[in-house]
């Protein structure tokens, strides 16, 4: 009988090798029936991309184009693969989002190229591929992250629809404001939801629970910040726009609802450290489209204000807004149709866009910042809860 | 003196709207 004498990690080159028959169980095991929720992928984020790249060293330290071709492609079918079976799981997607990232980082880090150099110890150095410039390849899995990405802005998308005009408009949380119905719109005050009813704590219970997934599965920080800008951006187009399509929600005491509600939003990119994701900025249109429910809308002297103001709204916006507008109580007037005029003369210069509404579906362009691993490939060890029992460290 | 890597051999690689369409047609080749 063989005796297992355990060996030490500097005995490793950080490489795994198996048989040309064993890729397609490879890729069952590590990427088609792979469980993110699993003990063992969770010790180390990143995990199955870098038991990828470790393949791709043996593949390529052995010289063997084909071989590395083949995986390369595999690996990246197998991905695009469980994204169709599961497309619309939010765990799923943002975990090969992220390990599709770390795959890209490694071919990066290990590619022997300067630029990517800079932070590698030198057994790092070591590491890097020796027969094959793969930079081909990395511009395919940086495409494949473009349509992770995407994926991904959908599956929160259809998350985070339904939550929000509920949580973000119609539900009421600050006391004192429900009684103040517009005229005509007086309902039943109730401080607690109805069943089935979303409310802002809905949504922010959504944000954290993406956000610990994210940060669960080892996403990079910077990309982190992309998704929740992203997010951000779906909460307010998709509040604004449906603002601009309902009077009842044009009224002052909507302005300070909503203007509450943003306040929420913002305590919770900082409460995460994401001030300088953009996310913040992403809700300004809406933002102004509050504060100008409660501005005074009166005199010449309010106009020039409400131009000022309102920088981030469209002239068709703004003037929407104001038609709609509707006084809370009888001693409040409506907007007259002069100071409405007067808002579009002085207007009038700006060439902005005569779009009414927001576009919800708009995808900002994402970057993939490098971001190199101080992980050292040698001291990866594979826990036997993956069934990877074929690989053999090298 | 640091050591100059040896150049390495470029893999060129299908686009990845390439190896959808070859992935496609795979699929269609197998029972």
């Amino acid at each position: 009988r063989p005796v297992n004498i355990p060996r030490k990690e500097k005995d490793f080159q950080g490489m795994l090798e198996y048989k040309k028959d064993d890729e397609l169980k490879l890729i069952k095991n590590l990427i088609l029936e792979l469980k993110p929720r699993g003990v063992a992928v969770n010790l180390i984020p990143g995990l199955p991309a870098y038991i990828l790249f470790m393949c791709v060293r043996h593949a390529d330290y052995i010289n063997d184009d084909q071989r590395v071709r083949s995986l390369l492609t595999s690996t990246i079918n197998g991905i695009k693969k469980i994204l169709k079976k599961r497309s619309d799981d939010f765990e799923i997607v943002s975990f090969w989002l992220s390990n599709t990232c770390r795959f890209l980082h490694c071919l990066k880090q290990y590619s022997g190229e300067e630029a990517f150099m800079k932070h590698n110890t030198p057994r790092q150095n070591d590491h890097c591929l020796r027969n094959f410039d793969l930079a081909e390849y990395r511009q395919v899995i940086s495409d494949l992250a473009i349509q992770i990405y995407q994926q991904l802005t959908k599956v929160m998308e259809n998350v985070l629809q339904p939550m929000i005009v509920s949580g973000m408009l119609e539900h009421e949380t600050i006391q004192g404001v429900s009684g103040l119905k517009p005229t005509g719109l007086r309902k039943r005050t109730s401080s607690v939801a109805d069943e089935g009813t979303y409310t802002l704590d809905s949504i922010v219970r959504q944000l954290n629970n993406f956000h610990s997934t994210m940060c669960q599965h080892g996403m990079d920080p910077e990309l982190i910040k992309q998704i929740v800008k992203q997010m951000f951006y779906i909460i307010g187009s998709v509040t604004l726009n449906n603002l601009l399509l309902r009077k009842d929600m044009c009224s002052w005491s909507k302005g300070m609802q909503i203007r509450y509600n943003v306040s929420q939003l913002e305590e919770w990119l900082r409460d995460k450290n994401l001030q300088t994701s953009g996310a913040k900025e992403t809700l300004e249109p809406l933002i102004q489209a509050a504060q100008l429910l409660q501005v005074k809308k009166k005199t010449d002297e309010d106009a020039e204000a409400i131009c000022s103001m309102c920088s981030a709204l469209t002239t068709a916006q703004i003037v929407k807004v104001l038609n709609l507008y509707t006084p809370v109580n009888e001693f409040e007037e409506r907007v007259t149709a002069s100071f409405i005029r007067t808002i579009q003369v002085r207007l009038q210069n700006r060439k902005d866009s005569p779009q009414l509404l927001m576009d919800a579906k708009h995808i900002f362009p994402v970057t993939f910042p490098f971001n190199p691993s101080s992980l050292a490939l040698e001291s990866i060890q594979i826990p036997s809860s993956m069934n990877l029992g074929f690989l053999l460290r090298v | 003196s640091t050591q100059r890597p040896r150049p390495r051999v470029l893999l060129k690689a299908p686009t990845l709207a390439e190896m959808d369409e070859m992935n496609i047609s795979e699929e269609e080749e197998s029972p």
